[in-house]
């Protein structure tokens, strides 16, 4: 049941978006983060194959079924976090990046990554005014259990609440950001240790980029439903 | 040409633009460097111009001691000191209908690429990747010759005499890490990172390419019953109607060597 083929026409040089029809899993294992279970993750192939040609293109990615959600309490004021419905306590570390001059290798990372899991943490926050971190990254969050507050870069000293106050509409081309915002998240969404997006380190960015940030990653209506019986 | 992914991260070169005369189309025909002629050097690749001098000893390392001193900053030098080429070579000779992407994952800030003299722009931002398609620009020998010229931030600033969180900020009007004009753990790097940080790859792939699938999961009856979602885009790059199989297969390891289809 989890080898599906579909067949498509794509007409010269068309570019066309699509969904498989949903594979269906019965209690397939769950990602869990560090201390809480297992970090499962399934390897999910697509690949393409042209008739009269043969294999065109192919893709694959490890993947984690987990259901993350994250909420305000109003009785506290700080944010609640849910994994696969289970309520969990965040021990988190801050990270700006691995190297000053962006040195980066995937073994520092999963030296780095693997130390914060040793540590009990579950979660590392990628600081504003450092990088959208790599996937090499968050492929050692998804084996080590680490989930990724990952925040956009603006920040509080540079973005408006420095001294000396500065940039408080952000940075000058506003749809560069969001189109750097944008590939970013198609780079990284695939990941099951991205458990949220922040727009800015003590810093709300300008209305616009929260608008369009706030839009674009808000959940798919689709997917409202999930969890029902 | 085998289908997939291949990573250019050996045999770089580096140079200052400021000591290289050539054009980009030359240093891609008529007048290839080599790692002996000055003033080439071995290149960092992924990583930036900063590390690509320190690695070839031309400054010191920043983190010892007050040695970032000793490195002149961009503010004083100003972009074009900073502003370097990097140049390397791969070998690919597709077959029939296959495509070829060039693909860099991320650069600090923007830049021109030349490929066999030929020219392409990779626009400014240091959060987005670039794929170009190099298909109808490839050596027909299948020896290729790349040059990208790499420009710092459009705004890298200035360090006030007492430091500060970034600086003099100026680096916010741009779309960059924002640590590189210095905060209160660490000192300003020099070259605001420039360079070509991330990945460089090539990519084969037949009529019909694959792009950022993404997929989602959803959950009923207690997380018992679980639907996986997968959508992506294809792109037909043939002068044909392509007729596709397009599968979708989810493996995951069980004990040992054992896989579950």
């Amino acid at each position: 049941e989890h080898l599906q083929t579909q067949h498509m026409l794509i007409h010269p040089g068309a570019r066309v978006q699509y969904t498989f029809p949903q594979l269906f899993f019965y209690k397939p294992n769950l990602w869990w983060p560090n201390g809480m279970g297992k970090q499962a993750l399934y390897n999910v192939q697509i690949s393409v194959e042209v008739k009269g040609y043969g294999k065109s293109d192919s893709w694959s990615h490890l993947f984690g079924f987990r259901k993350i959600e994250s909420y305000i309490d109003n009785a506290t004021g700080g944010r609640l976090f849910k994994v696969n419905g289970q309520p969990i306590f965040i021990r988190g570390g801050n990270w700006i990046l691995s190297d000053g001059l962006l040195r980066l290798s995937k073994e520092r990372y999963r030296t780095d990554i693997k130390f914060h899991a040793d540590m009990n943490l579950n979660m590392i926050r990628c600081w504003a005014g450092g990088l959208a971190e790599r996937p090499e990254f968050y492929h050692y969050c998804d084996i080590y259990g680490l989930l990724v507050w990952q925040e956009f870069w603006i920040t509080g000293d540079v973005d408006g609440r420095g001294i000396p106050v500065s940039n408080p509409n952000g940075p000058l081309d506003h749809d560069l950001f969001m189109l750097c915002a944008r590939d970013t998240v198609k780079l990284l969404r695939n990941h099951a240790s991205l458990a949220l997006w922040v727009g800015g380190n003590e810093q709300v960015p300008p209305k616009d980029l929260n608008d369009a940030l706030k839009n674009d990653l808000k959940l798919h209506p689709y997917f409202e439903s999930s969890g029902e019986t | 040409a085998e289908i997939g992914k291949t990573k250019l991260d050996s045999g770089w070169l580096a140079a200052r633009s400021t000591e290289i005369q050539l054009t980009g189309t030359q240093l891609t025909t008529t007048h290839p460097p080599t790692k002996s002629t000055a003033p080439w050097m071995e290149a960092a690749v992924p990583g930036t111009v900063l590390g690509t001098l320190v690695k070839n000893k031309v400054v010191p390392d920043p983190f010892y001691g007050l040695e970032n001193e000793t490195i002149v900053d961009i503010a004083d030098s100003g972009r074009e000191f900073y502003t370097f080429w990097f140049f390397t070579t791969f070998q690919c000779k597709l077959l029939g209908e296959q495509q070829l992407d060039l693909n860099f994952r991320a650069i600090n800030y923007s830049g021109e690429l030349y490929l066999n003299g030929h020219k392409k722009v990779l626009p400014k931002g240091m959060f987005r990747r670039h794929s170009l398609d190099v298909t109808d620009i490839l050596h027909p020998d299948g020896q290729n010759l790349l040059a990208v010229l790499i420009h710092p931030p459009d705004h890298p600033g200035r360090i006030p005499p007492e430091g500060g969180q970034g600086g003099d900020h100026e680096i916010g009007k741009d779309v960059a890490t924002q640590y590189v004009e210095g905060w209160d753990w660490m000192a300003p790097i020099r070259d605001r990172n420039t360079g070509i940080w991330d990945e460089v790859s090539i990519s084969v792939t037949g009529p019909v390419k694959i792009i950022d699938p993404h997929l989602v999961s959803s959950f009923f009856d207690n997380y018992k019953r679980v639907y996986l979602h997968a959508t992506t885009e294809f792109e037909n790059r043939s002068k044909w109607v392509a007729e596709c199989s397009l599968n979708i297969q989810v493996t995951t390891e069980l004990e040992g060597d054992v896989c579950l289809v």
